[in-house]
């Protein structure tokens, strides 16, 4: 910087083509961070699988800059629990301490698998745990289906305020259509839970109009 | 907004594509595989403060003669952006999932002087 030039980008001298290139990726660094609201570079530990990545992709149709400022958030479900009946299973969900911004679109997507036998009730409710490590049972949403493939099942955004921690657990009951539950043979399995075929939960949160809080308390 | 060619003095646009392989970072960061990271650099004299680049009109061109023809500068002129875009990443967070997510005013499209 040319001592005495009043402003920064007025005739700072021409500096080494090795220079400026050092220079701009030092820049490139810190612009990314600060729009990301990021202090560093994330360590990955635990990359999705590449599959379910190129799903994930799909989805959020990567390119297009949404109408709203904000973020979409693709979460994978970690199992937490598969009890010995078919029909119960716990997702976990982690997600990053939400900042000041408001969850204003959920849909869980789940892979049913061919075994499915004709039309099947899925209850989803969430499990949190509260003051003094009481844990409570929310109900969520009811969905009906009938064909194997993957299904979006859209969530109530409320129900999903983030708990401090940033951990979601979800639980998933199915039950076959009344007259039909003969059809379920003991252990048999309708949710693919495993692998790339494995739940995600699909978020779009945008950032909290300055005041909004404020507005809501009045 | 001319592009800044090396023996250009005035104001204008010096574009740098930054690849984030470059970086060290295509692990976390999927799409896009880099960006234009342009910024204004050059010499604002007089005649061109307030002058928006190329795009000046024939009324800011007449201003700037005005100008031009004026002994006493009015003040310090900066080149600075006067158009920017916003970029859209796909990147993973430290939990492994896929968040997108808008970076408004990312890329520098357009410099002028102030």
């Amino acid at each position: 910087q040319e001592a005495g030039s009043v402003c920064p980008s007025c005739g700072s001298p021409t500096l080494a083509p090795q220079t400026e290139r050092a220079l701009v990726l030092e820049l490139a660094k810190q612009q990314i961070l600060e729009g990301l609201h990021l202090t560093s570079r994330p360590v990955i530990t635990h990359p999705p699988p590449q599959a379910a990545l190129t799903r994930a992709l799909r989805r959020l149709q990567p390119g297009s800059v949404s109408p709203v400022k904000g973020e979409e958030v693709i979460s994978f479900a970690t199992i937490t629990d598969s009890s010995a009946s078919t029909c119960s299973s716990m997702f976990t969900f982690h997600l990053s301490t939400p900042r000041a911004h408001r969850l204003y679109h959920a849909r869980l997507w789940l892979h049913m698998l061919p075994t499915l036998p004709g039309t099947l009730y899925l209850r989803i409710s969430r499990w949190s745990t509260r003051k003094r490590r009481r844990v409570s049972r929310t109900f969520l949403a009811e969905h009906q289906m009938n064909t194997p493939g993957w299904h979006a099942l859209t969530l109530p955004p409320s129900g999903l305020k983030g708990e401090e921690s940033g951990v979601l657990k979800l639980q998933v009951d199915c039950r076959p259509l009344e007259g039909n539950s003969t059809a379920v043979q003991p252990q048999q399995r309708f949710l693919d839970t495993e692998g790339d075929q494995r739940p995600f939960l699909e978020l779009k949160i945008r950032a909290n109009e300055p005041g909004a809080g404020r507005a809501r308390r009045r | 907004t001319p592009t800044c060619e090396p023996e250009t003095p005035l104001c204008c646009r010096r574009d740098h594509y930054v690849d984030f392989q470059e970086l060290g970072w295509r692990d976390w960061i999927l799409q896009p595989e880099g960006y234009q990271l342009n910024y204004c650099n050059g010499q604002c004299p007089p005649h061109l403060a307030g002058s928006p680049g190329i795009a000046a009109s024939f009324h800011s061109a007449v201003f700037s003669l005005l100008k031009a023809n004026n002994p006493w500068p009015l003040g310090i002129s900066c080149c600075v952006p006067t158009a920017k875009r916003s970029l859209s990443l796909l990147h993973l967070d430290r939990n492994g999932n896929v968040v997108k997510t808008d970076v408004p005013d990312m890329v520098v499209e357009a410099c002028g002087c102030s």
